[in-house]
């Protein structure tokens, strides 16, 4: 059945959207049917993966219910299954207009619940925030994927995270599970990064998946080409770590 | 009279805090009176300031009106006159509970103009979003600081920035002016780095500090030890430039 991952933090630029696109590109790239969602204001996984969404309609509309899931899907080129529900700049207002609507935390539940069949992968890119539209993914997803910085600041966050996760899965979700922490942008010169790596390592042993994702620039060059670094640069270390972090994923997956 | 900037940028992790809390520093190193106000739910300015800020009162008691700004403002310890507003996880629920009241984008405002006679500096560290914290401070504000991170994605969500900035500016605070923007986290090795500078400098030639702050890792090890990178490593790189880019906002304002 198909998994569906929030990927979030609300720590602000840990590397959610560069996770979530090259996760979400090396599993196309090895023939799994893959949905992103991008759920923050900001677009930025809609421009990786190279697809129009200034204009056109997107995941703002589907929870407002003026328009279907898979009327907005778009593909993204150069993949077998690669798709994208973008984000346009009216996914700014989503929270304020979604405070008095019935039902509001489940609005993208139902939607994703209605095109989820035919993909084996979902993943939604979670602005940096904990607020309706977080709470709208960890509703309608079956995993929850951290991205931890090793920097100082990403440790403080998460018992934020951990707590909204822990009432999501009480009251709405009780069937979603934290079952990935990756760690990004480490350093493997400096003690902070492996002053954090060894902290996460002793806290999450089971969620963690131990493969650093190295910092790296061709990573940070790849989105000003509207594409991932899978496609840019397959061979650099970055895209290499992205691909066994996808590969780690899918086998535990399997092992469930 | 008191200058009173906003550190804003919806995109995460480009250096609001770090740029707040180290201009801060410096400023208060060269005698002036300054505070600083964490309207960040993460609490990373009151972290890096060395301000206990997880069990006391902070600025959401303020915007809820259940707490005097004079009340809640702590001493930095080590400077001369170094204050800080801090932030608590309650004030994540702050957004929500101000949608529904009366002169909701300026209750901040009346809080800072009860204070700011005191001071001769305030910086507002804002969350990464443009919702009602941020819409606040834009409010209470009478300059603008836009911390732009020298990478591509930096540069997608400034014209949503310059939209709001805009739109606050014509309803709700005239005087507000976008005075300052500085470039966080450079590496001059990289094309990137280079050319979102470039870019940057060429959009912005009047507003830009042309004093890159370098990526560099005492400026992201020193919150670890609750503090500044101005007195952690008051003679690296990144302290330096801090130290440069105060010097120029403060030259600035003597010559309006
Ligand atoms: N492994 C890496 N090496 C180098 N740069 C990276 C790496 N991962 C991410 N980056 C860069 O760091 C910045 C932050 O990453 P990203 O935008 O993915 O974080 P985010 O958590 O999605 O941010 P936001 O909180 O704004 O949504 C981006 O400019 C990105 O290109
Ligand atoms: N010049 C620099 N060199 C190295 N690291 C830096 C530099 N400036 C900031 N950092 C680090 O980068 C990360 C992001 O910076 P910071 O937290 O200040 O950004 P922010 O915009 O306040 O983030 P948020 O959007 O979450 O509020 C932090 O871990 C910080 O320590
Ligand atoms: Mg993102
Ligand atoms: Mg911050």
């Amino acid at each position: 059945s198909t998994r569906i991952f929030t990927v979030a933090n609300q720590k602000g630029g840990v590397g959610k959207t560069t996770t979530t696109v090259n996760i979400a590109a090396a599993m196309a790239m090895g023939g799994l049917r893959v949905l992103v969602i991008d759920l923050d204001p900001q677009g930025n996984a809609s421009t990786a993966l190279g697809v129009e969404h200034r204009d056109s309609a997107g995941v703002y509309e589907v929870l407002m219910g003026s328009a279907q899931m898979s009327e907005v899907v778009q593909k993204v080129a150069g993949f077998p299954v690669l798709d994208c529900v973008s984000s346009n700049t009216s996914l700014a207002n989503a929270e304020i207009n979604l405070v008095s609507m019935v039902a509001r935390e489940l609005q993208l539940k139902e939607a994703i619940d209605s095109i989820s069949v035919n993909y084996d992968y979902v993943f939604i890119d979670c602005p940096p925030s904990l607020g309706l539209l977080t709470i709208n993914a960890f509703a309608a997803s079956k995993e929850l994927l951290i991205p931890i910085q090793t920097e100082y600041y990403a440790l403080e966050g998460l018992s934020q995270l951990l707590e909204t996760y822990g009432v999501v899965k009480k009251r709405l979700n009780p069937t979603l599970i934290l079952s990935t922490i990756v760690l990004t942008m480490f350093d493997s010169r400096t003690r902070l990064s492996n002053d954090v790596a060894a902290n996460v390592r002793s806290h999450f042993p089971n969620e963690l998946i131990d493969i650093p994702i190295p910092r790296a620039v061709r990573v940070s060059e790849a989105p000003s080409y509207n594409q991932t670094v899978m496609t840019y640069d397959p061979l650099s270390p970055g895209a290499i770590a992205y691909m066994q972090v996808a590969r780690e994923i899918a086998e535990r997956g399997k092992a469930k």
